[in-house]
C-alpha cells in the first residue's frame, strides 16, 4: 500500500496474508473461505500444467494479526480446495477479467476481534461503485519498494467507469489492456496513494451506512505501476452469485 | 334251528320270504346279543294265516324264559293276533323265535298265498344301573354305592372314602389316601351323616396348583367323640398344611371356616374302636393367594389401574410421571410389570422413578449455553439458553427459538420440541476497531 497508514489490530479483521506464488492478500468470508484474486494463485504467463491441488497443498494462509512475523508465529491455515473463476485466463497477460478466486480452508477459524469475515455486497445497493465513493484497501504489499512487515491501509475513492477508461486509454500506450464491466477503478491521478504489488487479492471495502456493515466491493487486481494513476479492482458485485454457488448459503 | 350270529342287529325272515311260506314248516331262531345289551325286535312285514288263538300258523316269541306271545293273521284282520308295530324287548341278551305252519292255507278250496314275515332285531344297551331293568335271575350283585352305565355294560364305583372291592361291586372304607385336586369340593367322614365306622385311618389330601389357598368350611352336623377333660383322646380330626399343624378337632363345636393359606392341605381322621358320632363334612373352596397391595416408592410413580385386591397371577404395571424414568437399581427400565406369585409375593420389587437427566447440552460451536435456573442441573424441565460469541457470531435458531428445555424423553428441545440446536454464524463486516479517521 502506498501513501497509507499502519492498521491497528481489529481494523481489518478480515485481512488475510497469502503466500502462494509470493506474497498476496485475501479476505475472510464466513469462517472457512478466503476471497482473493485469481492471478495471485495463477499468475499471468505461469507454466501450463498447473495442479490446483498441489497449489492448495503448498499454500499458506495467515489470519488474525497486522504483523507478518506474528502471523507466521500464529501458524497457517491449510487449504482444502481452490476455486478459480472460469472466466479468468492466465495466458491473456493484459486481461484480468474474472480475476477472482476462493480458497476453502480445511478447518473453520474461530472468530474474534482480530479475525472476522467481510460482507459481500448485495445487488440492491449499487451506490458502492458510484464515482467518488470512498473505500479502504489494506494489504501487506509493497510500500516504498519494500514489502511491508505490517498491514497498511489507504482510503481511496471509486472512480466512474468512463473516467477509468479515458485515463486508461491515455496511459496504456500500445498495451492491449482490457477494462471490462467486471472491474472498476479507484484512487487518484496525482496523489501518491494506491495499492501495489503484494496487495493482490486484498479487498476494497466500503462501509454500508444503511446496515452498518463493512462490505467488500473490490479485489486488488491490476494497475499500471503503483500510484501512477488509478488502480483497478475486480467488481465483486458481479460475482456474488458465483461465490454463493460455491460457498453455499453459509 | 339257526342260531343267529352275535351281531348287534339283523333280519329274520319266514322261509322263502317274500314268497309264500311252505306248509308243515317249523323254524326256530335263537337271537343272542353281547352281554350288557338286550334284544329289541319288531316286525317290518307280517302276513300269516289268521285263526282263532293262532291255532293253524303262528309265530311264537319267548325271552327270559317268558312267553312274549303267539302271533298270526293279517293287518286289520278280525281274527288272529297281528303284532303290528309292537316292539319286543328282552330283559336278558337273548330272544327265541318260533314259526309254525300247518298242512294247508286253503280257504273254501282256495289256496291263500300268505307270505309270512320279515322281522328286524337290534341290540340295545342295557342300563344295568336302572333297577327296573334287572332280570329276576340276574345273578349279578348290585353296585353298593355308585353305578355307571355305558353302552354294552356298566361299572360300579364308591363314594369318597371307600374303595371298590375285587368283586367290582361292594365298597369298603378306604380313605387312607384320598386325593382332591379340584379347586373346590366336599369331603366327609365315611357314612356321613351316619355314624362313622371304627378303626379309621383316613387321610384326605387336597393338592391344588401353587398360588391357590384352600379354605375349609365345616358343615353341620359336626360330631366327633370327645372327652370332657382330655383333648380328643378317642377320635381326632387333624388338619395340616404343608407339614404345619393347623389344628386337631373333635367334639360337637364346629371349627367353622379355616383359611389354610396353603395349596396343600392334609386332613387326617383317626378313630378308635367304638363310638356313635355322626362325623363331619367339609366344603373346601380355594381362592388365589393374595399379594400385598403395591405401594409406590415415590410420588412420581404411577400404578396403572390400581386394584383393591391382588391375587395370584394378577399383575400391576408401573409407569412414571412424564420426565421421570423407571429405575431398577442403576438400570433404566422401558416398562415394569410385577406378577403376584404363588407364594403371595411379587416377582420383582417396586421400582422407583428417577428424574430424567438430559445430560450436558450439546455445546454450541462459537457460542455457549447458560442455565436459567440456579441448580444448573440437566434434569427434566431444566432450561438453558444458547448464545453465540457476539459480536463475532450471530445466532440462527429454528422456529423454536434459542431456549431449550430438558424434555421427558431425555433430550433438550426448543419451544417447538425440536432438538436441533442453533448455529452461530459469522457476523461479517463489523470490526471491533473499525477505521476511524480523526484529522480532516
Amino acid at each position: 500500500i502506498l501513501g497509507g497508514k499502519s492498521a491497528r489490530r481489529g481494523n481489518f479483521p478480515w485481512q488475510a496474508l497469502t503466500d502462494i506464488h509470493g506474497r498476496g492478500g485475501g479476505a475472510l468470508l464466513g469462517d472457512r473461505w478466503i476471497l482473493t484474486a485469481a492471478h495471485a494463485i495463477l499468475p499471468k504467463e505461469a507454466e501450463d500444467n498447473v495442479n490446483l491441488d498441489k497449489i492448495a497443498e503448498d499454500a499458506n494462509i495467515f489470519l488474525g494479526h497486522t504483523n507478518v512475523e506474528e502471523l507466521y508465529k500464529m501458524g497457517n491455515h491449510p487449504v482444502r480446495r481452490i476455486f478459480i473463476h472460469p472466466d479468468y485466463n492466465p495466458k491473456d497477460y493484459y486481461n484480468f477479467n474474472g480475476d477472482i478466486a476462493l480458497l476453502e480452508l480445511k478447518n473453520p477459524v474461530t472468530l474474534g476481534p482480530t479475525v472476522l469475515p467481510i460482507c459481500l455486497p448485495d445487488a440492491t445497493n449499487t451506490t458502492f461503485y458510484r464515482d467518488g465513493r470512498v473505500g479502504y484497501v489494506s494489504g501487506f504489499g509493497v510500500e516504498k519498494n519494500h514489502v511491508s512487515n505490517d498491514l497498511k491501509y489507504v482510503s481511496l475513492p471509486a472512480v466512474a467507469d468512463e473516467k477509468c477508461q479515458n485515463w486508461l486509454d491515455s496511459a496504456k500506450g500500445d498495451d492491449p489492456i482490457v477494462f471490462s464491466e467486471n472491474m472498476f477503478c479507484a484512487g487518484f491521478l496525482t496523489v501518491k496513494q494506491d495499492a501495489c504489488q503484494g496487495d493482490s487479492g486484498s479487498v476494497f471495502t466500503v462501509l454500508d451506512t444503511q446496515s452498518g456493515h463493512w462490505v467488500a466491493t473490490g479485489i486488488v487486481s491490476w494497475g499500471i505501476g503503483c500510484a501512477q494513476g488509478y488502480g483497478f479492482y475486480t467488481k465483486i458485485l458481479n460475482y456474488v452469485d458465483w461465490i454463493k454457488g460455491i460457498v453455499g448459503e453459509d | 334251528s339257526s342260531p343267529v350270529s352275535r351281531k348287534l342287529f339283523g333280519e329274520i325272515r319266514s322261509p322263502g320270504y317274500p314268497k309264500p311260506y311252505p306248509n308243515n314248516n317249523i323254524s326256530i331262531w335263537d337271537i343272542h346279543v353281547p352281554k350288557g345289551y338286550v334284544v329289541k325286535l319288531t316286525f317290518r312285514y307280517f302276513d300269516l294265516e289268521p285263526s282263532e288263538s293262532c291255532f293253524y300258523d303262528y309265530v311264537k316269541i319267548k325271552a327270559d324264559k317268558k312267553d312274549l306271545g303267539r302271533y298270526c293273521g293279517q293287518l286289520g284282520s278280525t281274527t288272529g293276533n297281528h303284532p303290528g308295530r309292537k316292539e319286543f324287548v328282552s330283559k336278558g341278551n337273548s330272544m327265541h323265535l318260533e314259526f309254525h305252519s300247518d298242512f294247508s292255507n286253503e280257504d273254501n278250496g282256495t289256496v291263500i298265498p300268505y307270505r309270512g314275515f320279515l322281522a328286524y332285531y337290534q341290540a340295545v344297551d342295557l342300563d344295568e344301573c336302572d333297577r327296573n331293568n334287572a332280570a329276576e335271575e340276574d345273578e349279578r350283585p348290585q353296585c353298593q354305592h355308585l353305578c355307571h352305565n355305558y353302552v354294552g355294560g356298566y361299572f360300579c364305583s364308591c363314594r369318597i372314602g371307600y374303595q371298590l372291592q375285587s368283586d367290582h361291586h361292594s365298597c369298603k372304607v378306604e380313605c387312607s389316601s384320598e386325593l382332591f385336586t379340584e379347586e373346590s369340593g366336599y369331603l366327609s367322614s365315611p357314612e356321613y351323616p351316619e355314624p362313622y365306622p371304627e378303626d379309621l385311618r383316613c387321610n384326605y389330601s387336597i393338592r391344588l396348583q401353587k398360588g391357590l389357598s384352600v379354605i375349609l368350611k365345616f358343615l353341620e352336623p359336626f360330631e366327633i367323640d370327645e372327652h370332657q377333660q382330655v383333648h380328643c383322646p378317642y377320635d381326632q380330626l387333624k388338619i395340616q398344611a404343608q407339614g404345619r399343624e393347623i389344628g386337631e378337632f373333635c367334639g360337637k363345636e364346629s371349627p367353622g371356616s379355616i383359611e389354610t393359606n396353603s395349596n396343600e392341605v392334609d386332613i387326617l381322621f383317626l378313630t378308635d374302636e367304638s363310638g356313635f358320632s355322626r362325623g363331619w363334612k367339609i366344603h373346601y373352596t380355594s381362592e388365589k393367594v393374595r399379594c400385598p397391595q403395591p405401594v409406590p416408592r415415590d410420588q412420581f410413580t404411577i400404578i396403572r389401574d390400581l386394584q383393591p385386591v391382588y391375587q395370584f397371577q394378577d399383575y400391576f404395571t408401573v409407569s412414571c410421571q412424564a420426565g421421570y424414568n423407571l429405575m431398577e437399581g442403576n438400570q433404566k427400565l422401558v416398562s415394569f410389570t410385577a406378577v403376584c406369585q404363588a407364594d403371595g409375593t411379587w416377582h420383582q420389587s417396586m421400582p422407583c422413578c428417577e428424574i430424567v437427566n438430559c445430560g450436558s447440552p450439546t455445546n454450541l460451536t462459537n457460542g455457549a449455553f447458560s442455565y436459567a435456573n440456579k441448580s444448573a442441573n440437566n434434569n427434566f424441565q431444566s432450561v438453558i439458553t444458547y448464545r453465540c460469541n457476539e459480536p463475532f457470531y450471530h445466532i440462527v435458531t429454528g422456529a423454536g427459538g434459542d431456549t431449550f428445555t430438558c424434555s421427558a424423553k431425555g433430550t433438550w428441545v426448543d419451544r417447538d420440541g425440536q432438538v436441533r440446536i442453533p448455529a452461530c454464524l459469522p457476523v461479517c463486516g463489523k470490526p471491533v476497531h473499525p477505521i476511524t479517521e480523526v484529522q480532516r
